[in-house]
């Protein structure tokens, strides 16, 4: 047991700090918090960004979750692949430089899984490999889909 | 094994007219204005997959998943289908698309099919772990969540990692 | 106890439907679960927004979910007027067209009451009497402050 | 009473070295990168109107606030001070500026200071009543925060209408 969770523990280990590099020019990675009890002792998501000092991921501010949390996810994939994603505005409290650097990732893991990804934001949308824009005619919700470079104006009455 | 289509009817905010998606192997984006129908969208992916929890579908009990905007005649159901690429036979069935209904009456009550075939929920589950197709994995983030993950304690970080081995 | 508590219901309520329209081009207004036990039943947050049935707030989008809560928020200020807000990225959530309702909105109260709002969002940016732009320089944080009016381009290194 | 000024000294991001922000009457907007500190200017405004919460201040215990960004030295404080207009007299104190001060030592001890001289928490607490200045009303939304009023059950909607009246 302890094999298998420390084998796993190290692939997603590894694969985070590749994609959490990749995000921010800064590093990320897992510790155990006593390798000698693993089983009830917890795993701390450390992360460093750029000029900054090392700090556990839940004191860090809301953009920097974001994009750990984000790292942490993908990381999975190397342990347990699954096919698509469903993500829904998580680019929501990104800046304009992170929401690139996501953007870009993104459009490249598209080409390992599928993503269904819901965002307002006009770099995520200017990278996608299809569009549907939805909108509502009488409170009842329509769907078109858009080829990509085609400009999207979000409708309004 | 992607999602090739998605067909939605009298879900949520989508009418009785069937709504269909071809959605593409990539990057899928989907936009518009607040309350046009996004994460109803995501909500009927995860509700064909089986999820059963009102809170994760955002309503109060699962008969308010169907759409509240048609006549309100007897009998009104809600159903979603999803149509898989199953070229690799990731899902343990011998077709090249494999299609996964769920139908939801005014009772409450559910039916799943598989390629037109009525299944009971629990083999179909079976059947999509498998494959590694879940609807409450980390591969799903609902609006405003993204965080939580960053936010976990250690004990939580650690039974997360021990959960996908 | 019910006349004061009746007396501010209304107030509130009224304040809610003029803030709601002004927002949405639709309507929103309070119910209460059980007039003939007022301290024993609840208060729903009624909202229609234009072309749609009227649903509680509960079951609405996020983003409408955004909308009426900041409608109900400035209505409270018709019984307790507290002399600033302090609003930390409220308008994630919005997308183009609620975003410059709620701006002009909030440019409006301003003149009222003191406001201090972090955004990420160009439009707010664009309405701001002062504007504060933080920045980080060795792991500590700086704040310089902006005219309005002079373009901003948010850093990135 | 609006705020005119706000003062940081080594609390969370920013440094010993003092940060000042002269605040307008009317709409004050702070934006900058993911990480820069915004967040943590809201938090300074609670901590010095009295907020004990270390989970409304984003630490896991007060002492986190002092800024570990500074040289380790001993005997490290962090200290945030507000100065109001107080020409109309909304506060009860006969002057027409009003500043206020908390400062926070390592062990976690706080000190208030109104107008330069030293005062109890409570004391200040009352002072700041009769004023409606508040770090916890209804007139501040964390971050993340905005859509959890629309979320409300119908009985906690109530408590909010009776506890503001
Ligand atoms: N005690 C402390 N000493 C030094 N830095 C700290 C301290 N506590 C938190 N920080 C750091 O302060 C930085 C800024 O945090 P803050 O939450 O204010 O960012 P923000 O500008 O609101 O970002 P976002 O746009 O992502 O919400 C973070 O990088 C965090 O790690
Ligand atoms: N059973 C139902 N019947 C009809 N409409 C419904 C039903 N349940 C929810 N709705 C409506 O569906 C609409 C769309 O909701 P949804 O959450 O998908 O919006 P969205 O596009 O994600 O918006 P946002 O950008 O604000 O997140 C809402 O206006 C909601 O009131
Ligand atoms: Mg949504
Ligand atoms: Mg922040």
């Amino acid at each position: 047991k302890r094999r298998v969770f420390i084998n796993s523990f190290e692939k997603v280990d590894k694969e985070l700090r590749t994609i959490f590099n990749k995000l921010t020019g800064g590093s990320a990675w897992l510790e155990i918090e006593d390798p000698n009890d693993i089983f009830s002792s917890g795993i701390f998501l450390m992360t460093q960004f750029p000029d900054k000092a090392p700090r556990e991921s839940t004191s860090t501010s809301g953009g920097e979750k974001t994009i750990t949390a984000l790292a942490f996810i993908l990381s999975i994939q190397s342990v347990y692949p699954s096919p698509f994603y469903l993500f829904d505005e998580i680019d929501a409290h990104l800046d304009a430089v992170n929401l690139e650097r996501l953007a870009e990732l993104l459009k490249e893991r598209s080409k390992r899984s599928q993503i269904i990804l819901v965002t307002l934001r006009p770099p995520m949308i200017a990278r996608a490999s299809a569009i549907y824009g939805t909108y509502n005619e009488d409170s009842i919700s329509k769907v078109v889909r858009y080829k990509p470079g085609v400009e999207i104006v979000v409708r309004s009455s | 094994t992607l999602i090739k289509r998605l067909e939605i009817h009298n879900f949520k905010s989508f009418e009785s007219k069937r709504v269909s998606l071809q959605l593409d192997g990539g990057l899928n984006v989907i936009t518009g204005p607040n309350g046009s129908g996004k994460s109803n969208i995501i909500d009927s992916i995860r509700f064909c997959l089986g999820e059963n929890s009102p809170k994760a579908l955002r309503v109060s009990r699962l008969s308010s998943l169907i759409s509240d905007t048609g006549p309100k005649t007897d009998g009104r159901s809600a159903k979603v289908t999803m149509l898989f690429d199953n070229s690799r036979r990731a899902i343990p069935v011998d077709s090249d698309t494999v299609s996964i209904s769920r139908e939801l009456k005014e009772n409450g009550e559910s039916t799943y099919f598989l390629n037109g075939k009525r299944v009971q929920k629990g083999s179909l589950s079976e059947i999509l772990d498998l494959a590694l197709i879940s609807s409450e994995g980390l591969n799903v983030i609902p609006q405003g969540m993204v965080t939580r993950i960053s936010e976990l304690l250690p004990d939580e970080k650690r039974r997360l990692i021990e959960s996908i081995i």
